[in-house]
């Protein structure tokens, strides 16, 4: 494992622990959508369909519980908890799922690297990864104002994405035959769904205001 | 012939 593969997994740990510290202490899930942390649970939950039936390293597989338990608590805790699901704000996260899980499911039927079910749902699941923050992108749009610990989740999420990209530069250049041809597409094109988050970001943080996105 | 890598990302 190289330093960016590492340093991705870290951040996107991070903006998870981030995410599950501010509804665990604040008790509020405002400015979060929903929607996008369903459909993170759904592309964890055919990801990593492999943990039954192939064993890489304890890293991996620890990894890999500790983002499905994550991911279906914090889905837990916004749909069901008594105090936080009360911040949800229902009426600005009006993101279709199937808008997004239905393309990336016929997408995966069609582009894959081998037509059976393990291939097709972890296909699916890097397609549907790649679109899956366009509620919550869609949702800081509308609301704008953004505190502090949602901008930040969504920036180490970017992070994440920008230093797999990284990790694959370097592997492509490292390790014989490494080549991926529906994991970069679909990484990259995730990665690019956040420049424009990315540009408010920084303006904010050099000028030292608050975050707010352009109506 | 070398097998493809293992899916080892997360």
């Amino acid at each position: 494992m190289n330093i960016f593969r590492l340093a991705g997994d870290m951040t996107h740990l991070a903006s998870v622990l981030v995410l599950l510290l501010k509804i665990h202490t604040i008790k509020s899930c405002a400015g979060i959508s929903l929607k996008t942390q369903e459909l993170y649970a759904l592309v964890f939950a055919t990801r990593y369909l492999d943990l039954f039936t192939d064993y890489i390293s304890l890293y991996n597989t620890l990894m890999k519980l500790i983002f499905l338990v994550s991911s279906f608590s914090i889905v837990w805790y916004i749909r069901h908890h008594k105090i936080v699901r009360r911040s949800y704000d229902k009426d600005q996260d009006t993101f279709r799922h199937y808008f997004l899980v239905l393309p990336c499911f016929l997408l995966a039927l069609v582009i894959n690297e081998k037509f059976t079910v393990k291939e097709i749902m972890w296909t699916f699941s890097l397609y549907l990864e790649a679109v899956a923050i366009l509620p919550q992108l869609v949702l800081l749009q509308r609301t704008r104002n953004i505190d502090n610990l949602t901008g930040q989740y969504v920036f180490l999420l970017g992070a994440y994405r920008s230093l797999y990209i990284l990790n694959w530069i370097y592997r492509y250049f490292t390790e014989p035959h490494y080549v991926h041809w529906i994991t970069w597409i679909s990484g990259l094109v995730q990665t690019l769904l956040y420049a424009d988050f990315f540009y408010y970001y920084f303006q904010s943080w050099k000028n030292n205001v608050k975050l707010e996105l352009p109506a | 012939y070398q097998a493809p890598p293992v899916k080892d990302e997360l």
